[in-house]
C-alpha cells in the first residue's frame, strides 16, 4: 500500500508546490507508482506539470465527494509512474459544503483507500492555511513533509505548524508522522547561511539533506509545465531535488 | 478620515507582509500618519517592525470583538507617525466565532470607524487566502494593492483574485477599487521580464512603477525588525520601495 504525505506549510510561497512536482517525478523516474493530490484551490501542480485545468472533468473535489469515482479522478502525466488528481477553484466552495457533516476531517482518507493499493506514494499539495481541507489531507497521511525557506518570516510560522501536527495526532489521526523538515530557495547569504544553523540546531533530527538551492530554473520548469527532472536534470535544482528525492526514498524505505 | 487599504494576493510568498512594512514606513517618513492593521495569524508584520507579540496584550481580534477599545490596540513602532494593531495566532479561532454571526463581514469596518479620524493611511496585511478576516478587510478598505512576483505560479491565481474583489464590490462593499498592482521579486532574467511582460500587457492601466527589485536587504531588514527605510535606504529594496510609495501617494492625493 502506498505512504501518504502531505507537504504543508502555512508560510506562503516557500516551495510546497515547487517541492511536490519535483520530489514526485525523481520518486517516479527510480520506478515507484506515485500519485499527486492537489487539494489547493489555485491547482498549480497541474500547471506545473503542463496540465490544462480548463479541460480536466474529474477533480480533487469530486474525490472527497464521490468515492466510487476515485480511480476516474486520476490523470496520466508525461512523467511515466507519475498520476496526479487535480486541484481547481471548485475547491473554494468544498469546504462549506462538508463543513457541519459528521466525519468531515476523514473524507479524503475515505476516498484515497481504493487508490492506495495501485501506487507506492502519494504526496498531497497543500495551500498555505490551515482549513479543513488540510486538516483532511492530515488525517489521511502517515507523515508530513515540512520545506521550510531560509528566512526570517518562515521560521516564525513553523512552531504554530508543528503544534497544529500534534493537534492532528492527538485528536483524529495517531499515526501522523514527520517524515521530515528540508531547506528551500537556499542562497549562499549570511541570512540564509544564519536560518539555516538555526533549523539545524533546533530540528536536526528531522531535517533531510540537501538544501534546496535557489535556482531559476526550477522556475522556469513550472512555466514550461515540466518538473526539473525534464527540463533541466543538471541544473542546481535538478541535482538537489534528486538527492531529496532518493534521501526520502531511503527514509521511507520503500522496495 | 484615513484612506483604508488591504494588500492582497492569494498566491502565497509574493511579498504581501514586506510592501505593507516598507510601503507604511516611506509614507510615514512623508510626514503621513499611518496605521498598519495585521490580519494574518502569521502576524508577520509586528516581527517585521521588531515588536515581541509575546508581550502585546490588545491585538487585531480584541479589535474585532471589541470596538470600543479600538484606541487601545494600537502600537507605536520605532517609526515616528507608523502604528500596528498585531496579529497572531489568536485570529485562527476568531473566523469560527463570527462565522454565524449577522453583518459578519463587517466587524473590521465598524471597529475602524473610530480609528480613521487619527490617520491618513490604513494598510492591512491579508493571508494568502480568502477567509472571512480577507471579507473583512475588503470590506472595510477603499481600495486594494495586489503585489505580483513575476513568475508563472502568481500569474495564476490573479483572474480568481480580481473575481473575488469584483464579487465583494456588488455584494458588500460598492466603493472597493483597485488601486494598483505593483511588481515584486522582479529580477533581470528572461522569465521574469517574459511575466513582466504579459503583466503590463493585461493589467497596463492598474500596474504601479517601479517593479521592486529582488534585494536580499528587504529579507535581512524583516530579520533586524526594520523597515527598509531605516535598514539600507540606499539599497535597490530602499530605492524601488520609496518610488513606489511615493507614486502611490500621488495617486491616493493625500494631502
Ligand atoms: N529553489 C527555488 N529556487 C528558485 N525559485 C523557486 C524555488 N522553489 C520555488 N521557486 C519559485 O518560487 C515561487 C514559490 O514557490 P511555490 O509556488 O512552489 O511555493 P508554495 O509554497 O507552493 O506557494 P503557496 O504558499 O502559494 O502554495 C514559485 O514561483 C516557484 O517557481
Ligand atoms: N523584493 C524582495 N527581494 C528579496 N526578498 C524578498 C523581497 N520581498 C520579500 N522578500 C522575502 O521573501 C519572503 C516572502 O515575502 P513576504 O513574507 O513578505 O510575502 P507574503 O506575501 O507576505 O507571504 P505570505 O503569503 O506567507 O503572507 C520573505 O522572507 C521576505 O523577506
Ligand atoms: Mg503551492
Ligand atoms: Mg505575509
Amino acid at each position: 500500500l502506498a505512504r501518504v504525505v502531505s507537504i504543508i506549510n502555512l508560510k506562503g510561497g516557500v516551495g510546497k508546490t515547487t517541492s511536490v512536482i519535483n520530489i514526485a517525478a525523481r520518486v517516479a523516474e527510480l520506478g515507484l507508482r506515485v500519485l499527486i493530490i492537489d487539494i489547493d484551490s489555485q491547482g498549480n501542480c497541474a500547471t506545473g506539470l503542463g496540465i490544462d485545468k480548463s479541460k480536466v472533468e474529474n477533480t480533487t473535489k469530486t474525490l472527497v465527494l464521490n468515492p466510487e469515482k476515485a480511480m476516474s479522478c486520476r490523470y496520466s502525466t508525461d512523467i511515466e509512474n507519475l498520476h496526479i488528481v487535480i486541484g481547481d477553484g471548485r475547491l473554494i466552495s468544498l469546504e462549506q459544503e462538508i463543513m457541519a457533516d459528521l466525519g468531515r476531517e476523514n473524507y479524503l482518507a475515505d476516498s484515497l483507500e481504493s487508490l492506495l493499493p495501485h501506487y507506492d506514494l502519494v504526496l498531497i499539495d497543500t495551500p498555505p492555511n490551515l482549513n479543513l481541507l488540510s486538516i483532511n489531507a492530515l488525517s489521511a497521511s502517515d507523515g508530513v513533509l515540512i520545506p521550510v525557506q531560509t528566512e526570517y518570516f518562515a521560521l516564525e510560522g513553523l512552531a504554530m505548524l508543528t503544534n497544529s501536527i500534534k493537534e492532528v495526532r492527538k485528536r483524529i489521526n495517531p499515526r501522523l508522522g514527520v517524515d521530515g523538515i528540508f531547506l528551500t530557495m537556499h542562497a549562499p547569504t549570511i541570512l540564509n547561511n544564519q536560518v539555516a544553523g538555526l533549523l539545524r540546531e533546533h530540528f536536526w533530527e528531522h531535517l533531510v539533506e540537501p538544501p534546496i538551492r535557489r535556482n531559476i530554473k526550477l522556475a522556469e520548469a513550472s512555466s514550461h509545465g515540466q518538473p526539473i527532472t525534464v527540463f533541466a536534470p543538471k541544473s542546481n535544482g535538478g541535482e538537489d531535488y534528486a538527492a531529496l528525492a532518493e534521501n526520502l526514498v531511503a527514509r521511507w524505505a520503500i522496495v
